[in-house]
């Protein structure tokens, strides 16, 4: 594993992150665990709605470059919330939240939350 | 991914993380990089989750994922976990839960479970070997005590050759990519040797935040999938996060 320039003596002095490999700061949301379920996110969706709406899109594209027809996507937004509630308590209850917050529809807030069982597809 | 925890000389654990997503999901030809990281890294968020006006635990998080891939109760212990590969996969897990069959959990709901109620490095471990799983994966723990770090190997239903850290025997880190660590990595994707290569350049003398800020900054550690880097200091309580780039040329996982 040494193909220079794709890899490279080990990096010193980058911290704290500036130049090019730094893409920026991450900002700090608090979710009050006290809430019900289905309004812990609200706060934090109502900031990220339209880059939660571009990734679910870019998931979409993903899913139709895979199945031209959009059967696959009909199923996401048909099947899959017919599961919500075969989910745990209280991440059904979340997503449900998010997806009121966000309008996105439930099926791809919950395609997005089990994503890691669906990639190993 | 690429996640390690490391004891410095007085005792202190360091839990860090690179999140890579994103293979093989659609290049962006125009700006050489992968579709999904770039969409991932606006969702990047830190978050404190509080109850009773006090901080349960914090993560970082993609915003609309109620799971946990990075997280940390103050001064109790630390919690990354990395995809894991394998024939025996989520797919099957998912096909089980559909016709079922639910005794499994959804990783992401174990680790957001763990990081919520238990209370001690020793329970979290416990829950993450023992839980059956819907998709096998890699859990690195860290605790608040010297000598506590461990990679949990998970497959859907068992703990395989669990790893901790061992001072008298010289190991003073952990570290976990996407490969079980008693084989060797794929050759076109070894990000453990380069970046062990640099956790033993710096020696645990030397091993900080900065110093390990500076492994994961080091191409292939940090790739075209990187979408952030995480530094965890348990006994602090501090949880930082970055947005990565890894301008060209860089390799693309």
């Amino acid at each position: 594993q040494y193909v220079p320039p794709y890899t490279e003596d080990c990096r010193t002095g980058m911290y704290p992150p500036s130049g090019p490999t730094f893409g920026g700061a991450v900002t700090w949301y608090t979710v009050n665990l006290d809430l019900p379920p289905s309004k812990r996110w609200t706060e934090l969706i109502t900031d990220k709605k339209n880059d939660l709406i571009i990734m679910v899109q870019a998931i979409k594209d993903l899913a139709d470059a895979l199945v031209p027809s959009g059967r696959l996507e009909e199923l996401i937004d048909q099947a899959l919330p017919l599961m919500i509630d075969t989910l745990p308590y209280p991440f059904n209850e979340e997503m449900k939240g998010i997806a009121t917050a966000s309008g996105v529809p439930l099926g791809e807030v919950i395609l997005f939350n089990i994503f890691y069982e669906v990639f190993t597809v | 991914c690429t996640s390690l925890v490391a004891e410095d000389p007085e005792g202190n654990l360091i839990h860090a993380r690179n999140l890579d997503f994103g293979l093989f999901l659609g290049w962006d030809k125009k700006n050489h990089s992968w579709v999904i990281p770039d969409k991932l890294k606006p969702l990047v968020v830190n978050v404190d989750f509080r109850r009773n006006n006090s901080t349960v635990f914090k993560s970082t998080n993609f915003a609309g994922y109620v799971g946990m891939l990075t997280g940390m109760q103050p001064n109790s212990f630390t919690l990354t976990m990395n995809e894991r590969f394998s024939l025996d996969g989520g797919y099957i897990g998912i096909l089980e839960w559909i016709l079922g069959k639910r005794d499994g959990m959804w990783m992401s709901f174990l680790t957001r479970s763990v990081l919520e109620n238990a209370t001690s490095y020793a329970q979290a471990q416990k829950l993450l070997s023992d839980t059956k799983l819907l998709a096998p994966a890699y859990f690195i723990l860290g605790g608040n005590q010297t000598g506590e770090a461990s990679i949990i190997t998970r497959s859907r239903t068992h703990n395989l050759n669990p790893l901790e850290l061992d001072i008298k025997q010289g190991r003073w880190y952990v570290l976990e990519t996407n490969y079980d660590h008693w084989k060797t990595p794929l050759f076109l994707d070894d990000r453990r040797t380069p970046a062990m290569k640099c956790m033993n350049q710096t020696t645990q003398a030397n091993i900080s935040v900065q110093t390990v800020y500076d492994v994961l900054s080091t191409k292939p550690v940090l790739n075209k999938l990187t979408t952030y880097t995480t530094l965890m200091q348990v006994s602090k309580g501090k949880l930082e996060s970055f947005i990565r780039v890894c301008p060209n040329p860089c390799m693309p996982w």
